[in-house]
């Protein structure tokens, strides 16, 4: 996750939110249960509030709207641009969030309508529906005689009979000055005389109608509705497809993708488009609001965007029927507001490999262990050991047999060492094989292996090439080759400036090399020569994009890079993608 | 007798779209610009594909898209695909 330049966000807990316009896609309540569902992702796991005001100042406003629309940052009509947000602040727009109108705003798969009036009280349409043996996939004014469009709310009102009328002018308004009253047709404004809701007399594009018979005299209006066959964007958004229309001299009774290259379907909305260049998108799916906002609201908290392409943050769109906020949106909200005291955070990722129920809390002298964990066999996985002079670690004796890594609060150092996970705190250490299930041996005593070391070990690593065992602790460090240990040393000896007080991490790059890590720099280490190469330290984002810069533990293991700072760990590609983030307890220490 | 072409599909500028079908390169220096990779100075600075190559490798890294620092159909699908309007890198 990324925040703000400088971790801007709220300097108070209780958020307020105004909603200050409604789209025409969607009902006033579900564009409110929308955003309102939105916030609570982010209340779910930080001390923060979110409470609507209906007037007075707010920290964050909500608004509809199309291309500039009063910021500065113009929206792109349909596709495109979404929606946009500012990070929390004081300024005009600080923390207000925009969303833009020309797209198609639904849940995610295709119009939501909600009925009105009818048998239903009230219930959404359900697409597609039988009325006289014919299947409808949209409101309907077959029936009817007034012209109104309605729908039938269970899949056969052959045999239900419940209905409700469908959202059109002819029913209602929203916003305006006419507490919702329907437009009356034909009304005069400007003098002249509109049989149909228009866009005349306004710049942004909303279609509006009068709601007495007379603009001019009573100045009373309302905006339409969308219908739910209306096309978006064009140039006639919210008016509906005329079939068949004529283009290019080609008649066509359905939406096409034809004179497009990007394949998106079409209509014109009158009879003629080669005369009348009258068109729109057809409906589609359109895009979530609920998801949408929630992604926005995450900026208007003070979170940029992040380069996890499964996190709510990244900055592309993708509809998710089972939303659950990703691990790395959970600690980028609460590195700025803490943890708050809702659900548990966060929910497992679907990639996660599932745990096997009740595998025992691991101590190293239980020799029986299920069926289904791997058994111990080598001299190296062994509860007792020390190093021995190729750098394989044998011989130590178990302290508190009790102590169970998987309570420990954070570790000091995490490396793995030929093939094993070593992780190291206050003086002791625990090991995990690197490759398959097999339990957690530890705690042992650090000096009980390697008798040089201090009891905090920040960071550790092994060479391939020399099989040196590099130990760090503030500004020193150790190197054990077998039993023979030099140190300690101070790390200038390395070529590293005195004002770094500790190495964080270490990443083994190929034979001979090492990355070390102090925040938000890296140098790299000729193991052999024990000395920084030239043209160190680097920038740590530079190249290490997306990870935290304040990791706690870095190291290498199976293959793959890991930053974690407690409790969650990103996962690197040797090609510097980030494609996990997890649990250090659970996904790589396989805690239950 | 001459041979008979195929016909190519006609492709035309619909009135009133905000973002006319643009080529690929007109695509990607918008795009890169927009979203915080390219900044206005290095486009006339003179670097030309060189200077494209570089923020589309940070473009690609930052949306862990395959960074080759070409114009692919991979990373044109990504500029092509609906997306929040706040930038990826600046403020």
């Amino acid at each position: 996750f990324q925040t703000f330049q400088g971790d801007l966000k709220w300097d108070h807990t209780d958020i307020t939110y105004q909603v200050l316009n409604y789209s025409p896609d969607l009902d006033a309540s579900i564009i409110e249960d929308a955003f309102q569902r939105a916030f609570k992702v982010w209340s779910d796991v930080t001390p923060l509030t979110f409470t609507r005001k209906e007037r007075g100042k707010v920290d964050i406003e909500i608004r509809f709207g199309t291309e500039e629309h009063g910021d500065g940052y113009p929206f792109d009509g349909k596709d495109g641009l979404l929606a946009h947000a500012f990070p929390p602040g004081k300024d005009r727009f600080s923390g207000d969030a925009h969303f833009d109108d020309d797209e198609s705003w639904t849940l995610g798969t295709g119009s939501v309508v909600k009925t009105y009036y009818g048998n239903a009280n009230g219930a959404l349409c359900h697409f597609p529906y039988i009325f006289e043996g014919k299947s409808y996939s949209t409101c309907t004014t077959d029936g009817r005689s007034d012209g109104l469009p309605w729908c039938a709310t269970t899949a056969s009102f052959d045999q239900d009979k419940t209905y409700g009328f469908c959202p059109s002018e002819l029913l209602y308004t929203f916003d305006g000055n006419s507490d919702g009253a329907k437009c009356v047709f034909p009304f005069v404004f400007e003098g002249k005389s509109y049989d149909g809701c228009t866009t005349e007399g306004r710049t942004d594009g909303y279609r509006w109608c009068a709601t007495t018979d007379n603009f001019d005299q009573d100045k009373k209006y309302g905006f339409c509705p969308t219908r739910d066959t209306a096309v978006f964007g064009g140039n006639s958004p919210g008016e509906e497809c005329v079939f068949p229309f004529t283009f290019l001299r080609q008649t066509y009774s359905a939406c096409t993708s034809e004179g497009r290259s990007d394949g998106k379907l079409w209509c014109a909305t009158t009879s003629d488009y080669d005369t009348d260049k009258k068109w729109g998108f057809c409906p589609d799916k359109g895009y979530s609001l609920f998801l949408v906002a929630a992604h926005e609201f995450g900026h208007s908290l003070g979170l940029e965007h992040s380069s996890i392409q499964d996190a709510l943050m990244y900055p592309m769109y993708r509809y998710v029927a089972d939303f659950h906020l990703h691990s790395d949106d959970v600690a980028g909200i609460q590195f700025l507001y803490g943890s708050g005291t809702g659900p548990s955070p966060p929910t497992r990722r679907p990639d996660v490999p599932t745990r096997r129920p009740n595998v025992p809390t691991q101590r190293p002298d239980v020799p029986t262990q299920r069926p289904d964990v791997p058994t111990q066999t080598t001299t190296e996985a062994d509860d007792t050991s020390t190093s021995g002079e190729d750098g394989s670690v044998t011989e130590s004796t178990p302290v508190e047999p009790t102590s169970d890594a998987c309570k420990v609060q954070g570790f000091d150092a995490v490396t793995q060492i030929k093939k094993e996970l070593y992780l190291f705190k206050n003086g002791q250490y625990w090991k995990k094989p690197a490759a398959g299930m097999g339990p957690i041996k530890g705690p042992l005593r650090i000096q009980d292996t390697w008798p040089a070391l201090p009891d905090v070990v920040d960071a550790a690593f092994q060479d391939k090439l020399t099989k040196k065992l590099f130990f760090f602790s503030g500004q020193r460090f150790w190197v054990y080759q077998g039993t023979r240990v030099l140190g300690p040393r101070s790390i200038e000896k390395l070529g590293i400036s005195r004002d770094v007080p500790k190495i964080f991490g270490v990443l083994q790059k190929g034979r001979g090399k090492a990355l070390l890590f102090h925040e938000d720099k890296y140098w790299r280490l000729d193991a052999k020569a024990e000395r920084v190469d030239q043209g160190y330290p680097k920038r740590t984002d530079d190249v290490f994009s997306g990870v935290p810069l304040d990791s706690q533990n870095i190291f290498l293991y199976q293959g793959k890079y890991h930053f974690c700072r407690n409790p969650f760990c990103w996962r690197m590609t040797p090609q510097y993608q980030v494609d996990k983030v997890g649990y250090l307890k659970y996904d790589i220490l396989e805690c239950p | 007798v001459p041979l008979q072409q195929e016909q190519a599909p006609v492709v035309i500028s619909f009135p009133g779209e905000l973002v006319s079908q643009r080529s690929d390169v007109e695509l990607a220096t918008h795009y890169l610009q927009h979203f915080g990779y390219l900044k206005e100075s290095e486009i006339s600075g003179g670097g030309g594909q060189v200077t494209l190559a570089s923020a589309l490798k940070k473009m690609q890294q930052r949306l862990g898209l395959k960074e080759t620092g070409q114009l692919d159909s991979p990373t044109l699908d990504a500029m092509r695909a609906p997306r929040c309007g706040v930038p990826d890198v600046g403020s």
